[in-house]
């Protein structure tokens, strides 16, 4: 464990917290893509599948039970709870999230460390969570204003990796000179795809103005 | 390279 991945992880709760709160707090997951926590979970699924089998330390157990347990309540709160489901607009959230789900799966299955399906699942959820944030994007570009909360909630999710890449430098020239390129690949394209987000995010924040996304 | 530290990470 080093400072950049505990900062990483820290962002990526504090990101999920966030959401939680908006939605519990406000009754309401406005501006929020189902398709994309939809993703989340499935993302987290199967990645810790070996939550049972595997134990490193008690931070990581645990870790792993936060993330699975928050990701699969937001999405139930945006699919079966009275009120907030009401506010969830699915006219807007039209993207069909097969189009990334097959693909990264086929992908697993092509380029991966090793053929077993814990190995695969792993690669699927890495590959699967590059691209899971692209509904919210779309979904964000539609949005004629977009609250705080959602803007911040983005912002810290596209963050987290971002310290995962400098977790991934250090490891290499600290620790073990092991070269990972699917998680670093994966990584790298996850976090260039925040990039004009972040651009107008820092735009809106250093302007004081309202976080807009060019259509 | 062991299995262990690749999926020690969240």
């Amino acid at each position: 464990m080093n400072a950049f991945r505990l900062a990483g992880d820290m962002t990526h709760l504090l990101s999920i917290i966030l959401l939680l709160h908006k939605i519990r707090a406000m009754k309401s997951c406005a501006g929020i893509s189902l398709r994309t926590q939809e993703l989340y979970v499935i993302v987290f699924v199967t990645r810790y599948v070996d939550l049972s089998m595997k134990y490193y330390s008690f931070y990581n157990s645990i870790m792993k039970i936060v993330f699975l347990g928050t990701s699969i309540s937001i999405v139930w709160y945006m699919r079966y709870h009275k009120v907030v489901k009401q506010t969830y607009n699915k006219d807007v959230d039209t993207f069909r999230h097969i189009f990334l789900i097959l693909p990264c799966f086929v992908l697993a299955l092509l380029i991966n460390r090793a053929f077993t399906v814990i190995e695969v699942l792993w690669t699927f959820s890495l590959y699967l969570e590059a691209v899971a944030i692209l509904p919210q994007l779309v979904l964000l570009q539609r949005s004629r204003n977009i609250d705080n909360l959602t803007g911040n909630y983005v912002f810290l999710l596209g963050a987290y990796r971002a310290f995962y890449l400098l977790n991934w430098i250090y490891r290499f020239f600290i620790e073990n000179h092991q070269v990972r390129w699917i998680p670093w690949l994966s990584g790298l394209l996850q976090t260039a795809i925040y990039a004009d987000f972040f651009y107008y995010y820092i735009k809106s924040w250093k302007n004081r103005e309202k976080l807009k996304l060019p259509a | 390279t062991s299995n262990a530290n690749l999926h020690d990470e969240l």
